[in-house]
């Protein structure tokens, strides 16, 4: 048996709508530790991977480890008939061939419940390396998806260079060219409205403007968004998920011919 | 020009 209730169900609709572009199925790993999904899109360019730890539910049970294969156009049309202050529960049998959603609402007197049938997916596991990044910014997530709006439409990709100044978008392109600029917050009040760098080394890397715009998908689900990148390594951009977890995406940058 | 570069190379398989 398989079961996890989240009071704030919002957060699967957020998930859903912050992964439902860039990949069409995915497995939900389920175990002790909580819920994880790891996927690359088709063209293999970016990866998600996906963290809820079982602490952060507010029931979880999960009594053999499984892996729930999903169309996640599916899931997301599902998660659209709940409503933003619905509980949603996901639970399953062990070795199941459907999933089932259930909404509850906050007074208790609607329930619904969705039945999915599940996928079988044959997906390779992945392991992400760790590793000490050159430079890691943080910054406001909103300021970061309006700047890769902003600048989407000068180009196909986006330079993002940083540097003990600060960093900077750039994009150019047939109807000219663009540069956004971010200084380090020097007096900030709210942490979530704070840009900060930790620096190593300077870089400058090219981004595919289709997919940062992609990740900016899970704006809704945190205040700030972090940036990580190292040379020879992927960007990270990592959302962090209230108190359960986190979504990273990591893009290969665009490589000079 | 730019090539967009891909992944596989980053993560290994398990």
């Amino acid at each position: 048996m398989f079961e996890a209730r989240l009071a704030k169900g919002a957060i699967f609709k957020k998930i859903l709508e912050a992964v439902k572009d860039l990949l069409t199925e995915a497995s939900w790993d389920c175990g002790d530790m909580g819920i994880t999904l790891q996927a690359m899109d088709n063209a293999h360019v970016s990866l998600v991977s996906l963290n809820l730890r079982s602490d952060g539910f507010d029931k979880y049970r999960c009594d053999r480890n499984l892996t729930m294969g999903m169309n996640l156009g599916s899931m997301s049309k599902i998660l659209k008939c709940a409503g933003n202050d619905d509980i949603v529960t996901i639970r399953a049998q062990d070795n199941p061939d459907t999933v089932t959603f259930v909404f509850e609402s906050e007074n208790g007197e609607k329930q619904s419940d969705y039945e999915m049938k599940l996928m079988s997916l044959d997906l390779e596991h992945l392991q992400i390396p760790e590793t000490e990044y050159a430079c890691v910014v943080k910054m406001p997530a909103g300021e970061f998806a309006r700047i890769c709006r902003d600048l989407s439409q000068f180009g196909d990709s986006i330079v993002i260079s940083c540097s003990k100044q600060g960093v900077k978008f750039s994009a150019s392109g047939d109807i000219g060219s663009a540069n956004v600029k971010l200084a380090q917050s020097s007096n900030v009040d709210k942490e979530e409205e704070a840009v900060t760098i930790e620096m190593q080394e300077p870089v400058s890397f090219t981004y595919a403007c289709r997919y940062l715009n992609f990740f900016t998908k899970a704006t809704p689900l945190s205040a700030q968004v972090k940036l990580s990148m190292s040379p020879e390594y992927p960007l990270m951009v990592e959302y962090a998920i209230d108190d359960i977890g986190q979504i990273r995406y990591f893009l290969a940058p665009k490589i000079e011919d | 020009t730019t090539t967009q570069g891909r992944l596989d190379s980053f993560f290994k398989v398990l």
